[in-house]
């Protein structure tokens, strides 16, 4: 199955 | 101080059922421009953000801006005294640590007020930048939330895929597979009933089938809904909220190996 990617990977804590 | 006024308070109680599953605890943000959240699951895979502006309210005071912690199940309990005709007020001091919620019966003959505690919440704000997406798709919020839903009883993904063609929505599972296509339907009667693709690249990508359909829940918002994709982005799932705002839903896809 598919890794379930995290929205860290994509957007910077602001 | 902190006043706001929303005679359609049921939007209210429909934001909260829509997000209380996914997120436990949320920072709502209040500024002269809106009441707004941004609040990702705890497992960090998807996030909701939700405006709504200030116009869309009866009476909107907001004199300083304020971030209130609230406990979403606990907000929940408490709009669900509310009735679907109330008018809803939400009242904070500055410095206070309690919000009010006010709920008035439309012939004012009802008048009931709930207390709640806030809560401090770290902030996990993210940056989320504008982007071009590389496919839009919009569809009947009912037509997307039947799909995912009846493809998780045969698969725990979904495989979204744009083409000129239309919209794939692909599962599997241990007893089988299963495709839907949704084609470009602009020829309705009414205009919520279209399916409507802009696409200027062909998009697939794989979501867990849970989260969408969590997203789901926010179906009695709007009679549409807009996906939206790329192959480098987590998709946003929008339900627009009349005349308000919206509620967004970010979802990272999950990736091969």
């Amino acid at each position: 199955s598919p890794l379930q990617n995290n929205l860290m990977e994509y957007y910077c804590m602001v | 101080m902190l006043e706001l006024r929303l005679v359609q308070g049921s939007l209210l109680k429909k934001v909260l059922e829509s997000i209380k599953d996914l997120v436990n605890d949320a920072n709502f943000d209040c500024s002269s421009s809106g009441f707004s959240l941004q609040a990702m699951d705890s497992s960090h895979v998807a996030l909701v953000a939700l405006l709504l502006r200030s116009e869309g309210f009866e009476h909107y005071r907001c004199d300083r801006n304020m971030s209130m912690g609230m406990n979403l199940g606990n907000m929940s309990k408490m709009l669900r005294c509310a009735g679907n005709d109330d008018i809803i007020t939400i009242k904070a001091d500055d410095g206070s640590d309690t919000v009010t919620f006010m709920f008035e019966s439309p012939t004012q003959d009802k008048i009931s007020d709930f207390e709640m505690k806030l809560m401090d919440i770290d902030s996990e704000h993210l940056g989320i930048p504008e982007a071009e997406y590389q496919s839009i798709v919009t569809m009947p919020s009912a037509e997307f939330a039947r799909i995912c839903k009846d493809l998780s009883g045969i698969g725990d993904t979904v495989v979204i895929s744009v083409t000129k063609e239309g919209v794939k929505f692909s599962t599997r599972g241990d007893i089988g597979t299963a495709n839907i296509v949704c084609r470009q339907n602009t020829t309705v009667d009414k205009p919520e009933e279209a399916t409507v693709i802009n696409m200027s690249e062909p998009v697939s990508l794989t979501f867990a089938l849970r989260y969408m359909n969590s997203f789901t829940k926010a179906t009695t918002l709007s009679n549409t809904v807009t996906i939206s994709l790329s192959s480098e982005l987590p998709v946003v799932v929008e339900y627009k909220i009349a005349e308000m705002g919206y509620i967004r839903f970010y979802l990272a896809p999950k990736i091969e190996e």
